[in-house]
């Protein structure tokens, strides 16, 4: 564990809290993918996996059981406690459209042809184009609440934090995943355009605007 | 490497 990598993880948990409050405070989950959503509980679920059989450290349990049960919790909240507030006719991104691709794409690249890896790798391809049906969203409404931003600035700074962390971790240790690197490298660089106008603007006290 | 097949990060 490095200081990169332990930010990263807070910054992730923080961004869980920030959507979590957005829509109890709220109470409306509008301006949430909820394809996204329920792609993280997709990638939650396959990655830990190894909950059952693999111990690292008692950190590294309660954060695999936190995720799989907030993402969760975010679906009930989407789909059963503010459900008028989701509408789905924003939210068009085809998720098939990224499951395929990351499916191929983890069947050909993976540390060991067997259930737990493959699902891994899966999990690791599928987590970094999660966030496309969001920004598709963000995209098509051109707008979003700044407490969305926020949660958004969140999620996109706990992959970027892990890119020093596995510089980090190549001096180090020599430890080095070709997979995870790849994938986090396209996670990250998904977000910069949205970045460029969090920067720009929401942290200059604007509102979340694209230009039309 | 990641021979031993553990993923210790998140």
């Amino acid at each position: 564990m490095n200081i990169f990598r332990f930010l990263g993880d807070l910054s992730h948990l923080a961004s869980i809290f920030i959507l979590i409050h957005k829509i109890q405070t709220t109470r409306s989950c509008r301006g949430i993918s909820f394809k996204t959503q329920a792609v993280y509980v997709a990638v939650f679920v396959t990655r830990y996996l190894d909950l059952f059989t693999t111990f690292v450290s008692v950190y590294n349990t309660s954060m695999k059981i936190f995720f799989i049960a907030s993402s969760c919790y975010i679906l009930y909240l989407m789909k059963v406690r503010f459900r008028p507030t989701n509408d789905p006719s924003i939210d068009t991104f085809r998720v098939e459209y990224l499951v395929g691709p990351c499916a191929v794409l983890a069947l050909i690249f993976n540390y060991g042809y067997s259930v737990t890896e493959v699902l891994w790798s899966l999990s690791i391809f599928l987590e970094s184009v999660a966030i496309l049906p969001q920004l598709f969203m963000l995209q098509r409404t051109g707008e979003a609440e700044t407490i969305t931003t926020h949660y958004l600035a969140a999620l996109g700074a706990y992959r970027a934090l892990y890119i020093p962390n596995w510089i980090y971790r190549y001096f180090s240790e020599g430890y080095v995943d070709p997979i995870s690197v790849t994938a986090g490298l396209v996670q990250t660089g998904l977000y910069l355009d949205f970045f460029y106008v969090y920067f720009t603007k929401v942290l200059q006290g604007q509102k979340f605007e694209l230009p039309a | 490497d990641l021979d031993s097949g553990i993923h210790d990060e998140l």
